[in-house]
């Protein structure tokens, strides 16, 4: 298994 | 003019020994209604939220909104100059400050401590988080949690979460072998046992250990944890602090190859 990033559930603002 | 003064000085410090492992620096935004950060660690896996409300401080103030660019490790520093039992106050009288003062003040008002912490200016990196209707939320003690988190890393360095209407399995697998452990839904009077599922929708997802017990380190701030989770979605660990306001965690989840 690989370590998703927040970046890709997350929006920037 | 900005000022905030906690009576329980011992929460900030353990809100800033709570988040020192995971991010370097923040910003702290003061608005009217209170104080609020949010920050993600260097590798994106991770963020940490904290809300604190104005109404939880014995003396809350901010003419206009204000963000206080802070080293957490030179924060930090300052705070070890403060008691437990002392009161904490923020103070700037600047509208683009280049340094926030501290009073520490003991209960007798018989010692009070000034220090001035240079503020920096840091660029601010923060992300939308939806609301979301998590599917399955797990309130337990979060000493407990801690507990698990903590054993369970000594064999694998990720755990897989799995609940049920009844029940929360963590499991693990690691080169020596494999195991888990399984938490029952137990309405109990006392706290330390008391576990409360809200399940919708059962989810399974895997996370990194080294982050959860890193967010374990705030196990001191509340006697219970929520853990907030829905299928391919970040987990969200929520510390209630009492009347204050709130210390959230967020753990992107490990995913298939």
């Amino acid at each position: 298994m690989k370590q998703s990033s927040l970046l890709s559930f997350f929006g920037n603002v | 003019m900005f000022e905030a003064k906690l009576q329980q000085g011992v929460i900030f410090k353990k809100i800033v020994d709570a988040i020192k492992d995971l991010v370097k620096s923040v910003n702290i935004d003061a608005s009217t209604s209170g104080l609020s950060m949010q920050a993600m660690d260097s590798a994106h896996v991770a963020l940490v939220s904290l809300k604190l409300n104005e109404n939880g401080f014995k003396d809350y103030r901010c003419d206009r909104p204000i963000t206080l660019g802070l080293s957490i490790e030179n924060l930090s520093k300052i705070l070890k100059c403060a008691g437990n039992d002392d009161t904490i106050t923020l103070q700037t009288d600047e509208e683009e400050p280049s340094s926030l003062k501290f009073f520490f003040e003991n209960q007798q008002a018989s010692k009070i401590s000034e220090f001035s912490l240079n503020l920096m200016s840091l660029d601010s990196e923060s992300l939308g988080i939806p609301d979301t209707d998590y599917s399955s939320v797990i309130q337990m003690s979060s000493a407990e949690f801690s507990r698990i988190c903590k054993e369970l890393s000594s064999i694998s360095e990720t755990v897989e979460i799995e609940t049920s209407k009844e029940s929360v399995k963590f499991s693990v697998q690691g080169d020596i072998g494999a195991g888990s452990i399984t938490v029952k839904n137990n309405q109990s009077d006392k706290d330390v046992d008391r576990v409360d599922l809200q399940i919708d929708q059962p989810v399974k997802l895997t996370f990194a250990l080294r982050y959860l017990n890193m967010f374990n380190k705030a196990v001191s701030l509340s006697s219970t944890v929520s853990l907030n989770m829905s299928e391919e979605n970040p987990l969200m660990v929520e510390y209630k602090i009492d009347d204050l306001g709130s210390l959230r965690f967020y753990l992107a989840p490990k995913i298939s190859d």
